[in-house]
């Protein structure tokens, strides 16, 4: 099974 | 003061329609080098970054940057009011809370105007790294858009594997399974209808249907798309808006729990 990650977790916040 | 003017509507109404199923709303930042929006969807799953130059445009003014959070439903019905051929101008006062579009017939013999309310909107931008890709495949926009759209019929996720070979699009679920092999063209006539391959290192990624789906959504922007890859990091679905900017939307890949 897969799950679905954040895209927020591979960029960094400005 | 914040003035910019298309020649025809029809661009600014395919580049609101690649964006408005993904976001609700969103803030369209204003300077002298053109308009950026860059917003995650709501499930913080995909990240859509659109880049309009000025010099794209047919007449560009920006004195002071502006943020102008808009509600991507409001513009929409604005926008249906304009015929494609209209010429379109958005203009906003500098720290203004409203924006105004402006549609124009080509004959001149018409002129609307609508004002819209502007948001003031939590942004959050993120900084997106430079990355060398494993894998960078073009391919007709069309095609993309056919291949995600008949694959969703057999799963929630697509697998794409890329090699020198070729990429492999898969999908499947309860009713079987589904695979697409696309090989690099070796002479194609027009340049849009290419199939290229530019690969470092074979990746094989997984990732959800419904937000490859929303993405084609910006298909009537471009005639090709670029997919560029690497192991455990976003996509990047790249459309070139023909002499005024890009949209890419990122979509973080599904991971093996």
């Amino acid at each position: 099974a897969t799950k679905q990650g954040s895209i927020m977790s591979f960029f960094t916040k400005k | 003061m914040f003035e910019a003017r298309l020649n025809a509507a029809t661009t600014l109404k395919k580049v609101l329609d690649a964006i408005k199923d993904l976001l609700n709303e969103a803030t369209f930042d204003c300077s002298d080098a053109g308009i950026q929006l860059q917003a995650m969807d709501n499930s913080h799953v995909s990240l859509v970054s659109l880049t309009l130059r000025s010099d794209g445009f047919d007449k560009f003014r920006c004195d002071r940057n502006l943020s102008m959070g808009m509600n991507l439903g409001s513009m929409s019905k604005i926008l249906k009011c304009a015929n494609n051929e209209d010429t379109v101008t958005m203009k906003a006062q500098d720290n203004a809370d409203t924006v105004t579009f402006m549609f124009e017939s080509q004959n001149h013999e018409k002129v609307s105007d609508y004002e819209m309310k502007l948001m003031n909107l939590d942004q959050e931008h993120l900084g997106i790294p430079e990355t060398d890709y494993s894998c960078v495949v073009r391919m007709p926009a069309m095609e993309f858009a056919r291949i995600c759209r008949d694959l969703s019929q057999f799963g929630e996720s697509v697998i794409i594997c890329c090699t020198k070979e070729g990429v492999k699009f898969s999908a499947s679920g309860d009713v079987g399974s589904a695979n697409i092999k696309l090989a690099q063209t070796s002479s194609v006539d027009k340049e849009e209808e290419a199939v290229t391959i530019e690969m470092q290192e074979p990746v094989s990624l997984t990732f959800a249907c419904r937000y490859l789906n929303a993405f084609t959504k910006a298909t009537p922007l471009s005639n090709q798309v670029q997919l560029s890859m690497s192991a455990d990091v976003p996509l990047v679905v790249e459309y070139r808006i023909p002499d005024l900017g890009h949209i890419r939307y990122y979509l973080a890949p599904k991971i093996e729990e």
